[in-house]
């Protein structure tokens, strides 16, 4: 269908017409600004022979200092699909980035499930590919990631709890390993904004409102920890391609009387994905009775 | 419990500090992902004697069980490819709930046919849909597959701990103009 909007009973998605790129969730009665791209650090390239000349690799994530993260593109070639139990939105930012939002009928969650690779490997420094979401939430250096899927832990973005902390690495100093799940709060509009992972990767809040994610990467120089070769990860003779899904929700972040919290949606999804149903294939089975 | 074992070992392996953190060279990668799909293909038995057992109601344990209903798992699905699904006009889907509390699970399989029915256990037709495979995952290196459709349906309020089987079947060419 030619349209930029995804509705099915109370979620929905709004993209810009002109660049195809996400512009707004709607999602537990509320309606929320967010701006969706994919983006790359350049991983640096050294002798490994001084600490400020270590290359990123497997075992430390290291961009090149003072530049920003690229944008894989400005815009996005975007096929509409629409059904009664699935909606999608099937997005293509170039050869090697492409990405489906879908909504479902009876789900309270927005999907999005990326697809990135084989990643570009002729340049001399590699590309560790993340996927960025902003808001207009003001989370005041503030953001939440989960502890090997238990607890939720405060980050304070150029901070510690227990030291004074100058952060030589501002990106990679503020990353933390997010095997669930990753939060904002905008507490001056009680709002609350989770990402919600399928494996374990590492993200974090480097604004204020922003969340990322890494995805994906390769290391075209060894880091000289240990593992001797670099990170370009091969399958059928091509660089890999990883696709996986990130669940997005939105909603009140205090406990309304009579209501489900947006924690505990949170966690109700966390728990099906982790624990997915199995999906098994038989032949045709000839007695009828067997089905009920 | 034997079947289990291979599993149990691979995961001791993938408790060596170089699996976790993902710092090992590319062989051993490869071949810990050898030891794992050993250990998962060892465990597909489990799966197949007790839910075929549980289905049928047929004991079949003993030295040489055979299970009567073979449950075949789509391991390509993650990249929409699974020769089952796409070469049968038609089969049984039977999705297994882990959780103790009763879930909506959205089955996506995908499929060469240009309609379908699913019916649920209880003979009612369900609405399905086919949606393209978005085209990049077509391209994806190494996937073998004709496949340029999913079939979606909603496996509705799975038993906690507990199964549902779906029947699903290609239209006939006429079938479809009659509609």
């Amino acid at each position: 269908e030619d349209v930029t909007e995804l509705k099915s009973g109370g979620v929905g998605v709004v993209l810009d017409p002109n660049t195809g790129l996400l512009q707004e969730v709607i999602l537990n009665g509320q309606t929320v600004k967010v701006a969706q791209e994919f983006l790359y650090y350049e991983g640096f390239v050294g002798d490994n022979e001084e600490p400020k000349n270590r290359s990123s690799g497997a075992y430390i994530f290291r961009p090149v200092p003072d530049k920003d993260a690229v944008v894989v593109a400005e815009k996005a070639q975007v096929k509409i699909f629409r059904g009664t139990i699935v909606a999608e939105a099937q997005q293509i930012f170039n050869e090697w980035v492409s990405q489906t939002i879908r909504i479902y009928d009876q789900e309270n969650l927005i999907e999005f499930e990326w697809l990135v690779g084989p990643i570009p490997n002729q340049d001399a420094n590699g590309k560790e590919v993340i996927t960025r979401f902003t808001t207009d939430f003001a989370t005041k250096s503030t953001f939440y990631t989960d502890s090997n899927g238990r607890e939720m832990l405060k980050r304070v973005r150029n901070s510690r709890p227990t030291w004074n902390l100058t952060l030589e690495e501002p990106v990679a100093g503020n990353y933390y390993p997010i095997t669930s799940k990753l939060s904002i709060v905008d507490d001056s509009r009680d709002l609350q904004l989770s990402l919600l992972t399928d494996r374990a990767q590492g993200g974090s809040s480097l604004k204020d409102g922003q969340l990322e994610m890494m995805i994906h990467r390769n290391c075209l120089h060894d880091d000289a920890f240990g593992v001797g070769e670099a990170l370009d990860e091969i399958a059928f003779d091509k660089g890999l391609v990883a696709r996986g899904s990130h669940f997005l929700v939105v909603g009140p972040h205090t406990n309304k009387t009579g209501e489900i919290s947006t924690t505990a949606q949170e966690r109700d999804i966390a728990q099906r994905k982790v624990l997915d149903a199995w999906v098994l294939i038989s032949p045709a089975y000839n007695d009828s009775s067997y089905l009920s | 419990w034997v079947d289990l074992n291979a599993l149990r070992e691979a995961m001791g392996v993938m408790q060596h500090h170089d699996a976790i953190t993902g710092t090992e060279k590319q062989h051993v990668a490869e071949d810990y992902a050898r030891i794992l799909q050993g250990g998962i293909d060892e465990c597909q038995f489990i799966v197949n004697s007790a839910l075929s057992e549980i289905i049928t109601g047929e004991n079949n344990t003993g030295d040489n069980p055979t299970p009567k209903l073979p449950l075949n798992s789509c391991w390509w699905t993650n990249v929409s490819s699974c020769s089952f699904s796409e070469n049968q006009d038609e089969f049984v889907v039977t999705v297994y709930n882990p959780l103790s509390r009763p879930v909506t699970k959205y089955v996506r399989l995908p499929v060469l046919g240009q309609a379908y029915e699913v019916q649920d256990p209880a003979g009612t037709s369900l609405v399905v849909e086919l949606i393209p495979i978005p085209e990049p995952v077509l391209k994806i290196p190494g996937r073998q597959s004709e496949a340029k459709v999913e079939l979606v349906f909603k496996a509705a309020d799975l038993p906690p701990l507990g199964f549902k089987s779906y029947s699903v079947k290609k239209k006939s060419g006429n079938e479809i103009l009659k509609e």
